[in-house]
């Protein structure tokens, strides 16, 4: 079964759509086949692939609502080695559509993850938030991965993150390790940057990528093309950084 | 009763909380009495404003779910002039700790906003997310006050966030106005940064506040020393945004 790695973090903003787009693409150019699976309602990982559903398509809807197996819902993108399982605009209001349905109980929505087919690793984009989706999507996932935006906010927001994934681990899947935390939109030429990094590293140690990701106009550009950076704007700092980053990845989840 | 002007936009990241700490800030300091109120279970409103709760402290968890006027739980600052509800943790859950229960269903969690006594403003910060918090915070709201990341993502978000707004304004509160939409981390030397701007001012017209508030690491410094940027960094192009904004902000609001 392909392992099913979730991106999240309930600080909004952090970088988790670009960490799961830029991966993705990265992994699927070394020849990986990546399934990307947009669980977020603003559907960002979507556009952001340039991936434009088809009238009436399968969509992470159909995952989490209806249930069914990822399998079948995957669509293949204009990139090769990567498809993609579509967000829905639908899922904004599943907290409340759901809470108090007994099936949602053991809030294992996303099990048709663990039923994909052929792919050797599962991507899961969610939104800024702890609610049904996110612990639905931390359930079934093997390992999550952090994205850690280098300033204030973000770092505060860290504790309650790694409670929830304690929590999901003690209920819902002991299983769940954590892939690594990633540092991202890092200026290191400001004291904030610096401090962030420090003491995230005090902190997590081990756990904490090598790669570190720059702020870079690059990448805040390259969704407004729906193309990663690897082809946006290569061999610049963000190209190179999630280079390195998914080839901790690979290191991280295939042991290469 | 004192205007209730929400800060809301379920796109992560984009400024919602530093705009609610900056303008309550300002406005506090041309003398209005403030209520701050800090609806995110993140609580960076609550710490942006160096608040320390003290133990067993009231907190937003009062309003929304044991549905207490705000009088009582309106806490004085550091800040004269500005008084906070401070955020609670416990609110990460309440999509699904309230879904199905009947009192929740008038979605008019936070109606103890109506019930502040002395103040002559509320500024209520929210959640990246379209879930129960957010829309109970929009069904007593006068207006809303939507920051507008200068990126691709932010921009995607809007049509969804203005429909929810109408859907709020159609069946829970027919009052809800748009006080206007404030541009921020603003990059003016980029393409990005300018396209995005004429898009957002082709579309909404006078609704967008002539303030634009530029990208600068002094604000994303600021929350780490619990102040304002008025504060933290005087005379600065982050601060005087946020004065031009409050100037525009007490116009809308207070038609002076
Ligand atoms: N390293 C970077 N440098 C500059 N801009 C970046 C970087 N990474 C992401 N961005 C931009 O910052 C914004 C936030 O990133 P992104 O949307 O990926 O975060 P997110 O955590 O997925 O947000 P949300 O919480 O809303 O889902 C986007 O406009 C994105 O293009
Ligand atoms: N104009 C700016 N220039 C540079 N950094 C900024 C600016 N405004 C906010 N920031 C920083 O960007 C990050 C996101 O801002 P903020 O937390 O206020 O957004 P938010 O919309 O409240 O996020 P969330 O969706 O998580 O609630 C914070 O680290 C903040 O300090
Ligand atoms: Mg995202
Ligand atoms: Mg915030």
């Amino acid at each position: 079964r392909a392992p099913i790695i979730v991106c999240a973090n309930q600080k909004g903003g952090v970088g988790k759509t670009t960490t799961v787009v830029n991966l993705a693409a990265e992994l699927a150019h070394r020849g990986y086949k990546v399934l990307a699976v947009d669980l977020d309602p603003q559907r960002n990982l979507t556009s952001g692939i340039g991936f434009v559903p088809a009238q009436g398509a399968a969509s992470a809807y159909d995952l989490l609502v209806r249930r069914q197996p990822a399998a079948g819902l995957a669509q293949a993108t204009s990139i090769p080695g990567l498809s993609v399982i579509p967000g829905s605009a639908d899922l904004a209001g599943i907290d409340i559509e759901l809470a108090g349905d007994d099936a949602a109980g053991d809030r294992q929505l996303a099990a048709g993850l663990r039923d994909v087919g052929e792919f050797d690793v599962v991507l899961v984009d969610t939104p800024p938030s702890l609610g049904l989706v996110t612990v639905g999507a931390l359930a079934v996932a093997d390992a999550v991965l952090v994205p850690v935006q280098c300033e204030y906010y973000a770092l505060e927001g860290l504790s309650q993150l790694m409670a929830t994934i304690r929590l999901v681990r003690e209920r819902l899947n002991p299983n769940l390790e954590i892939n690594g935390l990633l540092l991202t939109m890092l200026d290191p030429r400001t004291k904030l940057g610096s401090d962030v990094v420090r003491e995230v590293e005090e902190h997590f140690g081990e756990l904490v990528y090598r790669a570190r990701v720059p702020r870079s106009v690059r990448l805040a550009e390259a969704p407004s093309h729906g193309v990663a950076i690897r082809s946006y704007a290569p061999g610049t700092t963000g190209a190179e950084s999630y280079a390195q980053a998914a080839e901790e990845f690979a290191a991280r989840v295939f042991h290469v």
